[in-house]
């Protein structure tokens, strides 16, 4: 099993940390403010105040046996850059770090940090696609082109099966699933499947493909 | 068509606002910095330097039409409530507001904000539960028990078709599609398709069913 180790306790931090905890993931968190550490206690496997610039320290951590770090500091890219460097020197697998500017990506992609993270600017983009359509509920981008897009049933579709309405074939999008509630989640779709009032449709496909279905299907 | 007004343009505004222009959707910038305002005269409809706690300023910019807003300021709680209850009163249908912190997102709620982002604490979710399997390449959550997760085909899977693998049957898991590159994605399969070796499965499900799967075919 992969251990993790999480350097710098701010609401990132933290959000990984309690991710992978629920997971019952090995976690060692590091973090120079006493406070932050307390605060951890309960949910890290093991949490130690440390300044992870420097050296001795992390080494004294046995931080090079960790096969994953994340570099979760955004406001001092040069404490971020410094860090990531050391964790790649003492034999960290991969360093994942945050950034907040795309300036400082660049950076941290030059020091061949694994994977950088912006979480201001990638929230904003799927943000954003969620709110592109009157009927889009919730949106997220999983590759260049394609998305997942959740929508209420268009009134015309109810009533109407899977089969019938051709949606792939018609429309060049893929019905994953219906969502009848929340918790009532419907995968195994048949061509029998009837759609119902307030179902809400689970589609991937192309945003363009999505948003002609919505201007077509309003 | 929708009109969005975004206000505060620090890394998410920005973000939210440049996805929405390559949609070509019409959106009104505000922030009191005039340097942001500059920056971004190229990318919105309009961008106005305006402080937006001025209700007299949001009430001459006709605020009140636009049909949603973001109000992307998370480091003043104050503001970002002020903000957001004048856009209410002034009519605009649905308020969106990024905050920083879970507390700050209570706050944005008691006071009705449609919609409350915390890109940090989401980002961090996300990010963990893409660390956590060695062949988990990038894993989406879209909804409190699903997911969509992308990893590498396991070696023994290589040369079989979708109908021998019965991966719903077998794992409990929607294979809803394979990656053979990052532009080449194939999502119309067939009991007869075959698995390639560098191929990406695309697949959905509840996150304990994958670690299950991932467990059983390292
Ligand atoms: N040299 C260091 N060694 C260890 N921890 C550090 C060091 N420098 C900063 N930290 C810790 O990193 C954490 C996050 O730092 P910072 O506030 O810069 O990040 P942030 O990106 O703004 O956080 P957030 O995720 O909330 O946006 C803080 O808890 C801080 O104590
Ligand atoms: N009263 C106001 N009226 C208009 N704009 C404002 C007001 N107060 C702050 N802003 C603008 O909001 C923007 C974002 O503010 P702030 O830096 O607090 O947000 P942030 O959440 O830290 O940004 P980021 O998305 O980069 O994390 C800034 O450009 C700032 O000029």
């Amino acid at each position: 099993q992969r251990k993790f180790v999480i350097i710098g306790l701010g609401e990132f931090g933290i959000s990984v940390l309690k991710t992978l905890s629920d997971y019952h993931m090995e976690v060692l968190a590091i973090d120079n403010n006493p406070d932050k550490i307390q605060m951890v206690q309960t949910i890290a496997t093991n949490a130690v105040v440390a300044d992870a610039t420097d050296e001795n320290a992390l080494k004294a951590l046995g931080v090079g046996k960790y096969d994953i770090a994340v570099v979760a500091i955004g406001t001092n890219l040069e404490t971020s850059v410094l860090i990531s460097m050391l964790l790649k020197e003492l034999g960290v697998e991969m360093v994942v770090a945050k950034a907040v500017t795309v300036l400082q990506q660049r950076v941290l992609q030059k020091i061949e940090v694994d994977k950088v993270v912006l979480p201001e600017v990638e929230g904003g983009k799927r943000l954003a696609n969620s709110l592109l359509g009157p009927n889009i509920l919730d949106s997220v981008e999983f590759s260049d082109k394609v998305k997942y897009i959740e929508f209420k049933t268009p009134p015309n579709f109810v009533g109407k099966t899977i089969g019938d309405l051709k949606i792939r074939n018609n429309y060049n999008l893929n019905i994953i699933g219906i969502k009848h509630s929340e918790t009532d989640i419907e995968f195994l779709l048949q061509a029998e499947t009837e759609i119902k009032p307030n179902d809400i449709l689970m589609v991937i496909g192309k945003m363009e493909d999505v948003m002609k279905f919505q201007e077509k299907e309003k």
